[in-house]
């Protein structure tokens, strides 16, 4: 269970401070599937980035499976981060010196899982977004849209209960988009994993059950 | 004029080769707005690289203007690439320690043009994009969709005849998406501005006059 208590975040450039989250509430309950949708600009990212512990708010709470996440500890912390949320970033972050497999590899490798166990699972992850032939790539030698693949199999690689996932079919073309949400949906059909998902694309919308709209730093109906 | 004549790319990964474009031959005429599409990993990027002069074909020819690309120098190069070419990259390729106004100043500083004009020229692009508030803001102080709109503004700085477009709305939502398109075809109605854009949006693809299918490499019509 995800809760937003009038969350606000602002960034100080130089003396001036720009305000991008201006009081954000919100709920989200186990096993749903959320769109987050909004012009660019809007907060989309940075709100993400506060419910997958990454950024912290300037004010507000934010409360995960009833535990303020402002009252946790560094181990709590990277605990959630690594087997609690998979988080497919908006610009990827693959690590270059890595190649695909071993970018997939890497949650499990913190995470304690054994060499042979890991290998074949990564290897798995990238069969089902279909890069089996391309495991030995290096993030630079993968087109956009296959290193988002990439960053959305390292993502399921622990099996998280909850995904977070920042615009997963902006590079992709309509078809592979369309394989990739129903990887995801299979996931939330299968083992109950909450989804959010920020899109600028109205059909990937239509896929999640809800949709919540933020503008200028607020939700708006 | 842009004329390629079975033009081939593979890359060299070990000991093996990976076709990637197995035979393009195109003509793209003075003035044409062309869409590129094709699934993710069929080619688009890399044939984009070799029309921007940013990458050589493994066999075959590229005409610009009349005359062979294969045949230039570098001086040659550097000219089309700073003068005849606007490029906007996939993954934008912002530099990260100039700050946005400064990014778009770039390409004329490289073309010479005087410290006063380039500023001034720089924020009026910025605005065009919708970013003058974000001028002093480094790539990491922007969204997604900022940093994609400052790369737009940087390859329309020195009013190029060719602009080379690769999904310049992958980042952005409809509205803003819209806008930018709007700006382009603009660029050529009022200066005969070629455009060829990769896009994965149906909609975009229906803004340009013409479009052009790829897949596994080569054309399909
Ligand atoms: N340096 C490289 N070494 C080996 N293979 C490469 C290299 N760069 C690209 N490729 C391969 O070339 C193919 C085409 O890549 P390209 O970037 O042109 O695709 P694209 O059509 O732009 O795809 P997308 O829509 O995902 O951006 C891909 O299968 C990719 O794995
Ligand atoms: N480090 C920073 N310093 C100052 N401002 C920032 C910083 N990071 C982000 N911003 C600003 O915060 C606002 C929200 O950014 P965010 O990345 O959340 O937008 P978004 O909704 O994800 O947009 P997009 O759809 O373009 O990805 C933007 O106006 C951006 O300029
Ligand atoms: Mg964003
Ligand atoms: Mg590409």
């Amino acid at each position: 269970l995800i809760e937003l208590r009038d969350v606000k975040k602002s960034y100080k450039l130089d003396s001036i401070e720009i305000p991008v989250l201006k009081g954000i509430s919100m709920i989200v309950e186990k096993g749903e599937v959320v769109a987050l949708v909004g012009p660019s600009g809007s907060g989309k990212s940075t709100l993400m980035n506060i419910i997958g512990c990454l950024d912290v708010p300037t004010s507000g709470e934010y409360i995960l499976d009833n535990i303020p996440v402002q009252n946790m500890n560094r181990d709590q912390i990277a605990h959630i981060r690594n087997k609690k949320i998979g988080f497919v970033f908006q610009n990827f972050n693959l690590i270059a010196r890595l190649t695909a497999l071993e970018n997939v590899e890497l949650p499990m490798i913190y995470a304690g899982v054994g060499r042979k166990e890991r290998k074949e699972r990564a290897m798995e992850l990238l069969n089902m977004v279909g890069l089996s032939d391309r495991s030995g790539h290096y993030p630079t030698q993968l087109s956009g849209g296959q290193q988002q693949r990439v960053a959305i199999a390292r993502a399921l690689a622990n099996n998280p209960p909850i995904i977070l996932a920042d615009e997963p079919t902006g590079s992709l073309d309509t078809a592979t988009g369309k394989s990739i949400m129903e990887l995801l949906l299979s996931l939330n059909d299968k083992f109950g994993t909450t989804l959010i998902i920020v899109t600028h694309d109205p059909t990937v919308a239509s896929y999640c059950r809800r949709t919540v709209r933020i503008k200028d730093g607020l939700l708006v109906e």
